[in-house]
């Protein structure tokens, strides 16, 4: 599915949210 | 209506241009990696990511000091052409396949240019929490510890010097978020207990209390992890 976009965009807004984070 | 196709890109960059044009062409690549569809990007990628690195270890390398500004500024729309390109699985797993652009991207991280070194971090942050690559964190900690050797300084003094110095919340937030995503990123307690000391050692100590002073939203959200997972590092010791 190399045509998913958006990638970096969600992964930013994760990491700016501190999501990413609780996630791990 | 002045867009080029993929190729024609690809011409440009190859043709050495430099400097003003080199730059409008960056930033119009830039619009066109954001604005055209996935098959885009792939047709002008098979070349052209190579082409841009290519060209950003130059320009990092180049000792044209009288054009040092642009020199700059052309590094970091580079950058950005770089973040427009990955915002896709093809494009993210591309980068993620290239020793090369994770060793460029940690060499980004200097303060002398603050606006790139705070996109370099966030690039890198996101990079160090992508599920897809579980070799990723050990290869930015490898490329942040190349690019401090090569400046003969310790492995994390840029990352905390960003915290310390410059007035810019972005680029306080973009350091807190790297310092974050590669502690967050080690399963081992021992190794975060490590990562962690290190940082705190290379003055991240002596910042903590004058970050939590600012009192910024997107700051305080990434303190508030820093300090939760000490705390529950120090539990589980």
């Amino acid at each position: 599915d190399t045509e998913e976009t958006g990638v970096m965009d969600t992964l930013l807004e994760a990491l700016q949210s501190g999501a990413a984070f609780r996630e791990r | 209506d002045n867009a080029l196709s993929s190729q024609e890109y690809i011409y440009e960059l190859r043709s050495g241009i430099q400097d003003e044009r080199l730059l409008n062409c960056l930033e119009s690549l830039r619009v066109s990696l954001k604005s055209n569809p996935v098959s885009w990007v792939e047709s002008f990628g098979h070349e052209g990511m190579g082409l841009l690195l290519h060209l950003l270890k130059n320009l990092q390398t180049s000792c044209r000091s009288r054009h040092e500004s642009m020199n700059k500024r052309n590094q970091h729309e580079i950058i950005r052409c770089l973040k427009a390109f990955m915002n896709n699985k093809y494009g993210l797993m591309r980068m993620l396949g290239e020793e090369l652009g994770i060793l460029l991207l940690a060499r980004a991280v200097h303060p002398s240019y603050p606006p790139m070194m705070a996109d370099a971090l966030k690039l890198l942050s996101a990079l160090c929490i992508v599920e897809e690559d579980e070799s990723i964190h050990e290869r930015i900690l490898e490329a942040l510890t190349q690019c401090a050797e090569d400046d003969s300084r310790e492995r994390f003094g840029y990352i905390v010097e960003g915290l310390a110095l410059w007035q810019s919340i972005h680029l306080k937030v973009g350091c807190m978020q790297l310092i974050n995503a590669l502690l967050t990123s080690v399963d081992e307690l021992d190794f975060r207990l490590h990562l962690r000391s290190e940082f705190m050692r290379c003055g991240l100590a002596d910042t903590l209390q004058e970050l939590k002073d600012l009192q910024n939203d997107e700051l305080d959200v990434q303190l508030r992890v820093f300090e939760e997972n000490r705390e529950d590092d120090f539990v589980e010791l």
